[in-house]
């Protein structure tokens, strides 16, 4: 009897194991089954190609920020046409404390400008095209600041699989091959310098089927990556762009480079219910999506407001709602230049209030109603 | 514009927003470098009634973070110029309130109101809203620019769901 305890024990402690294991296996299992996609970390980016090159990435041990940095610079060749390292950005970053930074760096003005700039304006809806509108561009030194704080990989690895992309050349992207069919658009690049790079041996804008080429933005890419951003904002390629500018009759100079700074702050938090939403201050648009989020939260909706009437009510409440936005679009601007108004009332429960109040559920009104009596040109970014 | 969502193992989430403002910028190529430059200076534009060095333009680029009191993640943000506010509004309370998955809050129509008033309805609305809005007194106009663009990402009970937006033929990844 004696001697039999010992196998009862060890029996025991396997049958114990053997039930944990299985157990954690079915909860496993069960956590991946019910999980519409992934379970550990994601890239939502603007084209497979550019999610791809997030995630793997990450795969590599890269932080959620080396990640939108690779799937950023990625992003700048397979749609060349909304952003790159000649434009600036505004990144929101939530640390695995809870805390949350905002980044901005956003295109400055230029020491140097055109005089009477705004009185260039379009007064219709077209492209604003021309070296009268660069600003300061800001996305290089962006990214190293975030780099600095939130990095795991190297700064070279970032850029490796883009310069790769850029200079090997990619299959034209299908949505920019839609883009450059529009008229408006395909006129645009074949008629600038853009066609240098966009245009085939004809002239013509590139289409499906072709190979889209980077060769000289891959040069520059390599370079930053070994030489970190003070290559382009204090080195030749700075020299370079600057004269590049200056030949297409742009402002720009080195000191506008050298001196560009990013800006570190503070999220705004506002509540949305037992929800909190964190938002990057002005000149950034959260303010705007705030006010109308707000405003939307006074109302009765929940998942039956997608139903019968009750359907129109909810979109005739979020129109009245964009329309006391457009209002106050002029609030939005840059907070270091005191002179403009602050946003801070966007967000402040007894403004919100006193525009429900204004929101009728059964009519709409004449534009001064919301303010809205200069009102901005629509953009479209 | 284009706009990126990330979260990481640590739990690290980032939201960015990066534009060179309208599409390819201000069509200024620099050959030397292989850079093509913004031309955000014209987001001053009806905006301002004068502009100083060092000064930002407005702008709508909304990178945000909303986090619930349960301990859900949402990442999102967009791209569209003037239509970010809508489009990005729209998507958080389709999924918030309106009880819809990610994918198809981001995937709804929008309604875009303009700079005048004018009430622009993204095709996929039903002629009983398009009516009922008309008869509410909107001016509802044919529209056929819309580019807004909302990906993003939700983190809840150790679940991840990205989301590209298919009207930018955008496709997410992870693992």
């Amino acid at each position: 009897m004696a001697n039999s305890k010992p196998w009862l024990v060890c029996c025991c402690v396997l049958g114990a194991l053997t039930c944990l294991a299985l157990i954690y296996l079915c909860v496993s299992l069960l956590v991946v089954g019910r999980c519409a996609s992934f379970t550990r970390a994601a890239v939502a980016a603007d084209s497979r190609l550019c999610s791809d090159i997030g995630r793997s990435i990450l795969l590599q041990g890269g932080s959620a920020v080396d990640g939108a940095i690779a799937a950023l610079l990625c992003t700048s060749v397979v749609n060349p046409q909304s952003m790159g390292i000649g434009g600036g950005s505004i990144v929101t970053v939530r640390d695995k404390t809870g805390h949350i930074k905002v980044y901005n760096f956003r295109e400055t003005v230029p020491q140097r400008f055109k005089v009477d700039l705004l009185s260039d304006c379009p007064s219709t809806f077209t492209l604003s095209t021309g070296s009268q509108w660069i600003g300061v561009p800001g996305e290089l030194r962006g990214y190293e600041a975030l780099h600095r704080r939130y990095g795991k990989l190297s700064w070279a690895k970032l850029f490796e699989p883009t310069i790769k992309l850029a200079r090997d050349g990619i299959k034209m992207p299908p949505f920019l091959t839609e883009l450059l069919k529009e008229p408006l658009i395909k006129t645009q690049v074949e008629h600038s310098s853009l066609c240098k790079l966009l245009c085939n041996a004809n002239k013509t804008a590139l289409g499906k089927g072709d190979t889209l080429k980077f060769s000289q933005l891959a040069e520059t890419l390599e370079i930053v990556a070994q030489k970190g951003a003070d290559a382009f904002y204090t080195g030749k390629i700075g020299q370079d762009l600057i004269k590049d500018i200056k030949e297409a009759g742009g402002t720009l100079e080195m000191d506008d480079l050298r001196s560009f700074r990013v800006r570190e702050e503070n999220a705004w938090k506002v509540s949305l219910g037992n929800t909190h939403m964190y938002i990057p201050p002005p000149p950034a648009g959260g303010a705007l999506l705030a006010f109308i989020l707000k405003l939307m939260k006074e109302f009765p909706i929940n998942a039956t407001s997608m139903e019968g009437q009750q359907k129109t009510q909810m979109y005739h409440y979020f129109i009245e709602a964009a329309k006391f936005a457009n209002g106050q679009r002029r609030s939005i601007s840059d907070p270091h230049f005191s002179t403009k108004k602050s946003a801070a009332h966007l967000i402040d429960p007894s403004f919100i209030d006193r525009i429900r109040r204004k929101i009728s559920m059964n009519c709409t009104h004449e534009n001064d109603y919301y303010s809205n009596v200069a009102p901005p040109l629509d953009r479209f970014g | 514009t284009t706009h990126v969502s990330v979260v990481d193992e640590d739990g690290l989430a980032v939201s960015a927003t990066s534009t060179i403002n309208q599409i390819f910028g201000g069509a200024v190529y620099s050959p030397r470098t292989g850079v093509i430059m913004n031309n955000e200076l014209s987001d001053f534009c009806k905006r301002a009634d004068a502009i100083s060095a060092g000064e930002q333009p407005p702008s709508s680029m909304a990178p945000v973070i909303l986090e619930s009191e349960s301990g859900g993640l949402l990442v999102i943000g967009g791209s569209g110029g003037s239509m970010i506010t809508s489009a990005v509004a729209l998507a958080i309370m389709n999924r918030l309130w309106l009880k819809m998955s990610l994918k198809d809050a981001i995937a709804a129509p929008i309604v875009y109101v303009d700079s005048e008033n004018n009430v622009k309805l993204e095709r996929g609305f039903d002629q009983s809203v398009v009516d009922g809005l008309k008869a509410l007194g909107h001016k509802v106009r044919d529209w056929k620019y819309f580019f807004n663009v909302v990906n993003g990402l939700e983190k809840e009970d150790g679940c991840i769901e990205a989301v590209s937006d298919k009207r930018k033929m955008g496709q997410a990844a992870g693992y």
